[in-house]
This record gives C-alpha cells, sequence and structure tokens, in this order.
C-alpha cells in the first residue's frame, strides 16, 4: 500500500547539506501496524510527511497503491491525501481562530460533504477522543493532551485507509493514552493501516512491526510479537 | 520558595465555568525535585505558569521567596520571572522567524547582558543539548525534539534558581530524555529546584516528591524513594 524507493530528502543552507532522510527503501502492505522510532532528528516526521503526501522527496520513489506519487498531478494528490490518509502532526497544526469542532470538520470540507453532517461526524470523533465537553473551545482554551487529541479526531473523521500518526501520544497521560491504543488497536483490526512515530515503548508494543531511523537511514527494521 | 495558597483559576466562556485549578494549597522547599502527574486537562499547566508569574490567580495566593507575586508591580514581576525562574513550556513557544541562537538569547537580552557573552552563553547551552551544529536554524527548520531542546536551553541560559519544566521530554526519544535528565540531576545537586510536569514515568522518578492532579486539584503528594 505504501512503498519508498531509495528515498532521500536534503535541505540546504547556506554551505551545509542536510540529508534528513538519506536512502529509504521498504513496503508497508495493507492492514500493517508499524511502529517508527530513532533518535531525535533522525528522519522521522520528513519521512512521514514523504508518504503522507504532504512534502516532495529530492530523489526517489514515494508509491501510494502502486501509483508513484511523483505521477499525480497536485488536485491528485490532494485528492489522494483527503480520501484515504488521515494524518496527526507531531505540532497538531490547528487553526488557532477556529474551535476544536470546526477543526476536526475542516477535511470533510474539503470532502464536500454537507454542513449538518459534517458537524455530527466531528461532534462523534471528538466525543470519543472524551472532549465532548470542549467542542467550542479553540486551541489556546485547551490543554497540550486535549489539542493533541483534537489533532487526532481530525485526522479520523474521513475515516482513512491509511492512518500516520507522528508522536500522537507525546502530550497525554497514561490512561488517556491507554484510551488512543484502544482506538487505534480497533481500527487496525477493521483493516486499516497504521503507522505511528513513536518514543514511548507502551506505544510501540501495539504495533506488529518496528522500524529504526538513524542519521537518516533505516538501520532495522523487524517484526516484532505482541504481548 | 514557592508557595501556593488555596490557589483558583477559573475560566468562564458562556455560560460555562471552567475551574482549570481548583484551590491548590502547596509548598515547595529551595532544592527541591518535585514531579506533577495527572491526567490531560488536570490543570498542571495552568498551575505552573501560575507559579512562574505568568498568569494571574483568579484567587489564591502564589508567594515566591515568602513575598505574595499579588504584592510586586508588572515591572518587578518580569525582573523576577527573568532572574529567578526559567520555564519550559510544554509547546515550546519559540520564535519563528528566529534562529535557535537567537531564540535561546532572549532571556539574556532581558538581563541586559552584552552581545557578545549573549551569543557565548546561548551557543554553550545548546551545544550542551547536543544543537551545536543547528545554531543558526529557525524553529520550522528542526525537527519536535530539536525544537523541544532549543526551549530547555533557553530556559537554563540565565542559570535560573528555580526550573519549571512542562513536559520537557514529550518529543524526545529515551537516549535524548537520558540525557536531559542527566542535565537536571546536576543542577537539582548544585541547588536548583526543579518543578517537572510529565507522564512518564522515568523522568518522574528522578524526583523526589510526587504531587498528582486531577480535576483542578491535589489528590496525591508524597515523598518518593529513588532508584
Ligand atoms: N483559556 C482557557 N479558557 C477556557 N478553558 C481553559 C483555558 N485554558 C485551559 N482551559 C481548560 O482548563 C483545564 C486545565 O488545562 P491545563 O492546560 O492546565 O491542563 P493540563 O493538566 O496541563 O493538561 P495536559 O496534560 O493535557 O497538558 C482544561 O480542561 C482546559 O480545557
Ligand atoms: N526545513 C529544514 N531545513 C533544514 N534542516 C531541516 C529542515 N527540517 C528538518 N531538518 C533537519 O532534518 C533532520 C530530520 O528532521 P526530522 O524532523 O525528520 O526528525 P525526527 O526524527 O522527526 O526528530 P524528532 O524525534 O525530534 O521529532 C533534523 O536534523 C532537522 O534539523
Ligand atoms: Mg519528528
Ligand atoms: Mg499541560
Amino acid at each position: 500500500l505504501v512503498e519508498t524507493r531509495n528515498l532521500v530528502k536534503t535541505y540546504v543552507l547556506g554551505s551545509e547539506t542536510i540529508n534528513a532522510v538519506n536512502g529509504v527503501s521498504l513496503s508497508i502492505e495493507r492492514g500493517e501496524y508499524v511502529a517508527i522510532m530513532g533518535t531525535s532528528g533522525s528522519g522521522k516526521s520528513t519521512f512521514m510527511n514523504m508518504i503522507g503526501c504532504l512534502d516532495t522527496p529530492s530523489s526517489g520513489e514515494v508509491l501510494i497503491d502502486a501509483i508513484p506519487t511523483s505521477d499525480r498531478d497536485s488536485d491528485a494528490l490532494a485528492k489522494l491525501r483527503n480520501e484515504k490518509i488521515g494524518f496527526v502532526f507531531q505540532q497538531f497544526n490547528l487553526l488557532a481562530r477556529t474551535s476544536a469542532l470546526d477543526n476536526v470538520a475542516v477535511p470533510l470540507i474539503y470532502a464536500g460533504q454537507p454542513s449538518a453532517k459534517r458537524q455530527e461526524k466531528s461532534a462523534a470523533k471528538l466525543t470519543a477522543m472524551g472532549l465532548g465537553d470542549r467542542l467550542d473551545h479553540t486551541p489556546a482554551k485547551l490543554s497540550g493532551g486535549q489539542q493533541q487529541r483534537v489533532a487526532i479526531a481530525r485526522a479520523l473523521v474521513t475515516e482513512p485507509l491509511i492512518l500516520l500518526a507522528d508522536e500522537p501520544t507525546g502530550a497525554l497521560d497514561s490512561r488517556t493514552s491507554d484510551d488512543i491504543m484502544a482506538i487505534f488497536q480497533e481500527l487496525n483490526a477493521q483493516g486499516i493501516t497504521i503507522i505511528v512515530v513513536t518514543h514511548e515503548s507502551e506505544v510501540a508494543d501495539h504495533a506488529k512491526r518496528r522500524i529504526e531511523f538513524r542519521d537518516g537511514k533505516v538501520i532495522e527494521d523487524r517484526m516484532v510479537t505482541n504481548r
């Protein structure tokens, strides 16, 4: 479902060259549950942004459903992202002047759904995250973990085939984190492909495969036996 | 050193009232190392902002060095914050168009230090955080964990008496997190008072006292035996 071939992302700042992702080739099948780990700055978010079609490679290929993203024009890419991919950003990326409810509804606007349906689905997702009493709060009026849960709700509201979650429990206490893990487990049981970047072993332990990054490369890629 | 008496913070949004902090009385002595834990939305950041003199209580008192913050005017409060308190924000709060080096130097500008000294101290702090090769990167050109380390460096550059750290390892892998814990341990050994909000037991285990919040109140406050 998701494949990369010699994927590279390089940044040039003045005289220095940074190889954020430095040649990654891997393949993730439909229905997998993968944990991506690695040291700070090892290229995990950069990699996620490329397979999520939010960023273009410097060289190499990303293929979604066997079609290279470079073969799709920007409208087709936007449509693919909106319909098939749900992305939880490491820094949430919520709209500051917008309520939790309207933040979650944004992907449904792109999907062309009518207003009543958008409100209903968004409210349902936020309630499932324990935020039913925070629907009209803007991000500044929410705690860090509440903002993170709004970001998760937004990623799930279009019922994506592929969930890409970059540190989705970084701001959550262990009980709230368990709730999120149960939701992810349920989605994976329904066939949703999950790729989660995490530094917490409690989260990585739910995945069936573990990929480790260092200095822009994959240094380990193995199946893990669940508890 | 830090004391609160019946501390309350209430938000009113339309017809609803939110008791973010709902009557907290506690006292932290010079040199303590305290971990604050609790569920998402339980009032931890709101509490930290008040004892860090960044936010004013709705009622109750905050006393720093036995002086109520309400007895100080805003200049005196700003001076106290700048000279005695280092704050690591849950969401970093870095200046977006400013390099890592200049972000870290900001508190030294307020402290009236000359430019060469500011650059030297900021570079030293960032290098100690493993970011010596990222000094001129702006936040958008840094990974999540690198931004978090810039926020930590900035909190430490004035050599504060009190370090208030809100989820300082939320975006860090375990090895980088260990490095930060070693730095905090060293500071506490030198007499610096450390109050850290965390949801990670590996971080809480370094503290000597553990305070747990729920629904704006303290439900547990005990000394913990370190390994
Ligand atoms: N400006 C505001 N207006 C209204 N409610 C607010 C505001 N800021 C915070 N709150 C609410 O106050 C409560 C406490 O927030 P706080 O940020 O202190 O929680 P927290 O314990 O730090 O949570 P987390 O672990 O998720 O970071 C939350 O329920 C939040 O929704
Ligand atoms: N726009 C940019 N310009 C220059 N360098 C960048 C840019 N974005 C990221 N980098 C660098 O690329 C490297 C990889 O960044 P990335 O965000 O992918 O790391 P990460 O593995 O997600 O780290 P973390 O665990 O801290 O979130 C980092 O060293 C970072 O400094
Ligand atoms: Mg990252
Ligand atoms: Mg908080």
